[in-house]
């Protein structure tokens, strides 16, 4: 099973054409393999994505010296797999 | 397993098991009502089940509701089974529900990818597309909402078999995509179709692929404008509404433009819920609200496709 141990799920807000530019650019990266949860669309407009561990400084780095601002949406994104799973074990029991 | 669908858990998750004996036991219970169809199998052999209410009748006019074709999607399959049980509950107590049954059929495809919601059960919780090999690449699967007939291959689709938005090698090159064409085609009085993905909260009609206004724009905005506002009325979730290209962005080859260049004028497709805090690992509590909610959205539409026939 995979895990998803240290994977963040950020929040990426760009602000103008730029920024959004500089995001959309971030899907064609393979080798950080970023999952975007939600898309760029224009700027304004949340982008999710989920970094796994190896890449989330690369990208924080990344970002912040282009001056785009994030959040953190998800801390660790396996512990709300485990706590999901916990829950369905706990309604089959029931 | 539960005995009954009266003792099923619509609070939690289900394994494609479950969800697979929780339809055997609908029909089951409701032969009068409910019937499960087999309209084809997954790349790995599994059934893909449709379940048809209906009233009676020979090729009534219908209207086709989809959920989990993006398989870590989960609130979507769960919605569903919320969205057939609600429908045995309601079919003669509730006017407008009963009311569209005496003129037209309601099918439910509850698991539209099955070979990706047994991934996301047993080895990537946060797996998306089908699970098709490609010929030459190590990656698997594609997504399947870019795999329709309707400006395939184009913007806003990869051609990459890596990426999460891989449109595959031709048109309705997964079976689960074909089996649904070939549905639809077959059946030739399909009126309304609404397929339901999430996480960001919108309704949303074609077209995805071109800019060019779908020629009964201002009429699905309307309906999209009351179907939001009702269900906006329960919990007060907020959705924005839409084309698709110009309300989130370009996407060829998804399904709803395919339904709606086959003649189906009510072509939707909702984004259920997230706030944006869990994304696709939105806790179970949220399920049944998240089912009423569209619920009542999805019957604004219904009535309308009821009430307006073509």
């Amino acid at each position: 099973t995979e895990t998803f141990v240290g994977h963040q799920v950020l929040r990426i807000v760009p602000t103008n054409d730029e920024e959004l530019q500089m995001v959309q650019e971030l899907q064609e990266l393979e080798d950080l393999q970023l999952d975007f949860w939600l898309a760029p669309r224009s700027p304004g407009h949340p982008v999710d994505v989920r970094v796994p561990f190896p890449s989330l400084q690369p990208l924080k780095a990344h970002l912040e010296a282009n001056g785009i601002s994030y959040s953190i949406m998800i801390e660790d994104v396996q512990t709300l797999v485990d706590d999901e799973q916990m829950e369905m074990l706990r309604s089959h029991r029931r | 397993l539960p005995f009954s669908t009266a003792t099923f858990d619509y609070t939690s998750y289900h394994s494609l098991d479950e969800i697979y004996a929780f339809m055997d036991l609908l029909v089951a219970e409701n032969p009068n009502l409910v019937s499960k169809l087999e309209i084809g199998q997954s790349t790995e052999n599994r059934p893909i089940y449709v379940l048809k209410f209906s009233k009676g009748g020979t090729n009534r006019p219908a209207i086709w509701i989809d959920t989990g074709i993006h398989s870590r999607e989960w609130v979507t399959q769960a919605s569903g089974v919320w969205f057939a049980k609600k429908i045995v509950l309601d079919h003669e107590n509730d006017e407008g529900l009963a009311s569209i049954l005496d003129k037209m059929d309601i099918f439910l495809e509850i698991v539209t990818n099955p070979d990706g919601f047994a991934f996301t059960q047993a080895q990537n919780r946060l797996w998306r597309k089908t699970r098709s090999k490609q010929s030459g690449s190590r990656c698997v699967g594609v997504d399947p909402n870019r795999n329709w007939d309707a400006g395939f291959g184009g913007s806003g689709a990869s051609k990459n078999p890596c990426s999460e938005t891989y449109h595959g090698p031709y048109a309705n090159s997964e079976p689960e995509v074909k089996a649904i064409v070939d549905f639809v085609k077959n059946h030739g009085n399909i009126k309304a179709f609404i397929s339901i993905h999430s996480y960001s909260q919108l309704l949303l009609y074609p077209y995805g692929y071109t800019r060019t206004p779908v020629p009964h724009q201002k009429e699905l905005h309307e309906i999209s404008e009351k179907a939001v506002a009702a269900l906006s009325s329960l919990y007060g979730t907020k959705y924005k509404y839409g084309s698709i290209i110009t309300t989130i962005y370009q996407a060829s080859g998804g399904t709803i433009d395919w339904t709606y260049n086959e003649g189906i004028k009510y072509s939707f497709t909702f984004e259920l819920r997230d706030t944006g805090r869990y994304g696709f690992l939105l806790p179970a509590k949220f399920i049944v609200p998240t089912a009423e909610e569209t619920w009542l959205a999805l019957k604004v539409i219904m009535e309308h496709a009821r009430d307006h026939p073509y």
